[in-house]
């Protein structure tokens, strides 16, 4: 059986809420190093990977792997019974139905209880490479995701080229274009200010904007985010979260002219 | 005009 508790049901709800509107139904995959997730968006173009480790849970048990199918807005409306500081328990037998999320007020004696039916859900896996990225980018999520939205209002598409100068993010649309250019930045007073830009090789690549704009809103998870690109292959945005664990999403570039 | 790729193209089944 299942067993995972979370000192914060903030967590969930916000890893949740940022994936919703990419993937519908997925599965959880529990064994004893964790929750996964891994979904594709509908037109094959995203994809999703989350991992929380066993250690981010306390206590964690997990006897045996189990794929929990849930449909993400049935989890939304459950998790909005919930309050962020609330003590989370997620629980499911070894063949289940169902699964039950408990949760408790940390300072009063209230505790709630909520059963979601499972869904079969056939989802292939896919394998993601390791790979030794050409650039990857540390930056403020904050100042990514306003990035993202300014641009958005131009263009469908971003380039993001990454030089030893430092990164630019451009945009050519119908009522002109726009570029925003950072330049590596250590704040020794604000490091969740920093940017940092490791370059092995110049790399430039174009991204739907509404894909990225879609990734942003796991801002809240983190300051700061990882961007990882190298030429040819999809995008890796990532959002680090505690005990090891993470919210990653990949984009596809658009190639060719 | 630049084509968006799929996701799959790159990561093949596990």
């Amino acid at each position: 059986m299942l067993e995972a508790r979370l000192e914060q049901a903030e967590l969930l709800k916000k890893v949740v809420d940022a994936i919703k509107d990419l993937v519908q139904d997925c599965n959880f995959d529990c064994n004893d190093s964790g929750v996964a997730l891994q979904a594709m968006d509908n037109s094959h173009v995203a994809l999703v990977s989350m991992m929380l480790k066993s250690e981010a849970f306390s206590p964690f048990r997990c006897d045996r792997n189990i794929a929990l199918g849930i449909n993400l807005s049935s989890l939304t409306k459950v998790l909005r019974c919930a309050q962020n500081n609330d003590i989370l328990t997620v629980k499911a037998e070894d063949a289940p139905d169902v699964v039950n999320l408990m949760f408790e007020s940390s300072d009063s004696d209230r505790l709630s209880e909520y059963d979601i039916k499972l869904m079969d859900i056939d989802q292939e896996h896919l394998g993601i490479p390791e790979t030794e990225y050409a650039a990857t980018v540390t930056m403020p999520s904050p100042e990514f995701q306003r990035i993202c939205r300014d641009l958005s209002a131009l263009s469908e598409s971003v380039s993001i080229e990454c030089t030893k100068e430092g990164v630019k993010f451009a945009c050519n649309g119908d009522i002109g274009s726009g570029a925003v250019t950072l330049r590596s930045h250590s704040d020794v007073e604000n490091p969740d200010q920093n940017i940092k830009i490791d370059l092995t090789e110049p790399v430039a690549l174009t991204f739907s904007l509404k894909y990225l704009s879609n990734f942003c809103k796991a801002s809240g998870l983190a300051k700061s985010v990882n961007i990882c690109l190298s030429n040819e292959v999809p995008l890796l945005v990532e959002y680090g979260l505690a005990a090891n664990s993470y919210l990653r999403f990949y984009l596809a570039p658009k190639i060719g002219d | 005009q630049k084509k968006q790729q799929s996701i799959s193209s790159f990561f093949a089944p596990k």
